[in-house]
């Protein structure tokens, strides 16, 4: 399974968080406007954190992020 | 399966709870207005609690946290 | 499988009955209004009961808890 | 798989019969009205009984038990 | 998979068929009017069989048993 | 997978039929009118057969058997 | 998966026809008007001939056999 | 899976082609105007030819043979 | 999976392109105007080519190929 | 899961691009106008690459390659 | 699981990013205003960044990236 995140500014963040007992980031991608990232979740990858404005997409709808 | 969280407010926040013979908290993610959250069941996390003004979709449908 | 809890007011309690011989409650989360649960079916939880006025969807329907 | 009982009266009760050869009723849930119940069939559960005024719903229709 | 049956009046029967080499029922439950009863297919029950005025509820559709 | 077979007359017959190289029938259900049976085909029955004026539901459509 | 077929006129007859390396008849049904059997593919039967006028209901869409 | 073939004249003929290696076929079934032919795709069929005027239903739709 | 193809004009060649490191075309069907080839992926089919005029029927949709 | 792309014009080509470590292209499928390939993610291939104008169908939807 | 993207103009690029604790670029794919890529999600590629005007189709909807 996997989401979709498209920039709709410069800097948005895709943070993927940790699975297992500690819940951190392990990276942090970096998008400029316009830019697009599909991302799946993984053995890696139990969350995600979108910061900045982008469209989201994903199996349960769709969300704008940022103000 | 996952859910989405849109922050509308500051200061919201996601608790994963446990799975198993215990149901405590073992994270609490802070998410400040516009950040979205995409988190997973997964072995660790059998529920999960919102708290502040947040729109979270799910399979079974939509609802928005807070007052 | 999960369901989704919204409290529409205060208090309102989701308790998970245990899988297996005995049907006792394992846990009794409470929520305050606004608040929002996701859980799931688990190993430990084969049925829930919500009390107290709250927004309850599932993958067979939603309906209102309380009165 | 699963049901959901909501009680429109006091005293509802939910029966859970018996998987296997016997099939006797292990647990009976009592539910006031507004509660509402979630339940599962189970290795141990393989039939449900609903008593009083209830909606009940499920993966193949909704029905209102009760007279 | 299960049915659901909804006793439209009293003394309805929902009897369990035996799966395997022998169709004998195994056990025979009567549902007063209003009682409502969801029932599994299971190892032991490969067939059923309802009678009485009863609403009965399925995957293939919905039918009126009794005259 | 099952069938609902709801008798429109009184002595319907819904007969099973044998899985594997010999097809005879292992069982003949008689209904009376009003009576509904749901059977499921299973390792002895692979195919099965109505006589009388029937309401046949299943997961390719519905017909109705008899003259 | 299995088929329906409903006789229209007397002496319909479906044959199963055997899986493996010989395609060969192991078995004609035999149909009077208004009778209805539902037919499995089987370890045995890996196609199947109706002949005579019926009504031949399957996952893939309906046809009437027969002229 | 599995398709259906209804003869619109006679003499229509669906052979079964052969699944590895080889491409023949490894029969070829007549059907006479109105018969009404069920194949399955099998460890042998690996792909199936139809020739005459015939109706071809199928998973991926619909086309009549023959001109 | 499968795809259906019908000839449109005589000649029309559908070739299965072989699995694994080679791509050759292991065996090309010709079908005459009318004929319907019904042609599963499999073990030694990969890909498959179609030329000439012929309608083309798949799960992502139906062409027509030729010109 | 396989794609469906037919050629608009003359010298379309579908290249193949290897699974794993390296990305190359492992084989180069030319096209004239009219002619349909229908092509499957294999073992050996886990990514295409279309040039030419043809229509490209997938379960993600359609596009037209080609300027 | 694969994404479609066509270029809407020269130059776009389409990224793999590793599974596994790295998340960096393992191939960089360019493709010219028209081509069109069509890219599973692998045991190596466990995301994808798109740079570039270009159509991309998803299972969870579409997008435009670019500016
Ligand atoms: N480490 C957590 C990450 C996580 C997934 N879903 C969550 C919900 C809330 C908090 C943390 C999480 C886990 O594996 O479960
Ligand atoms: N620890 C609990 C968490 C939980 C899941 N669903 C619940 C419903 C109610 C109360 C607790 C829960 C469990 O594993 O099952
Ligand atoms: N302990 C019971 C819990 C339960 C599930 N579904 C029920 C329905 C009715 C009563 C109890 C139950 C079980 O494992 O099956
Ligand atoms: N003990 C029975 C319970 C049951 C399930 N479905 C039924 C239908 C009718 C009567 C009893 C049942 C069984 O395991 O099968
Ligand atoms: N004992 C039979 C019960 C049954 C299922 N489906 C039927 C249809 C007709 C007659 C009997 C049956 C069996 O296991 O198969
Ligand atoms: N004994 C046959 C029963 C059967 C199933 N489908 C059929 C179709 C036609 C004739 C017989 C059958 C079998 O196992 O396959
Ligand atoms: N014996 C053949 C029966 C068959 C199935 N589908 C067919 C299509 C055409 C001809 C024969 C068949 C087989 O197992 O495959
Ligand atoms: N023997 C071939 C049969 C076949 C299936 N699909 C095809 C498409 C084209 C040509 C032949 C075939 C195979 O097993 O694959
Ligand atoms: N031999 C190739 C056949 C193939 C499938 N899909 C393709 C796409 C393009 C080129 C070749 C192919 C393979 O097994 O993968
Ligand atoms: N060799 C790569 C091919 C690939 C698939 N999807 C991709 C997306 C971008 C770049 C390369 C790819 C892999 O197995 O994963
Ligand atoms: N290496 C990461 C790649 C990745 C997938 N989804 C992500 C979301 C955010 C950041 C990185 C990722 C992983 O295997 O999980």
């Amino acid at each position: 399974r996997y989401i979709v995140v498209k920039a709709l500014e410069d800097g948005v963040t895709i943070m993927g968080l940790t699975r297992g007992r500690d819940t951190r980031s392990h990276h942090s991608e970096k998008l400029d406007r316009g830019e697009v990232m599909v991302a799946q979740f993984t053995d890696l990858t139990a969350a995600m954190k979108v910061r900045g404005r982008a469209e989201v997409l994903t199996d349960v709808g769709r969300v704008e992020s940022g103000t």
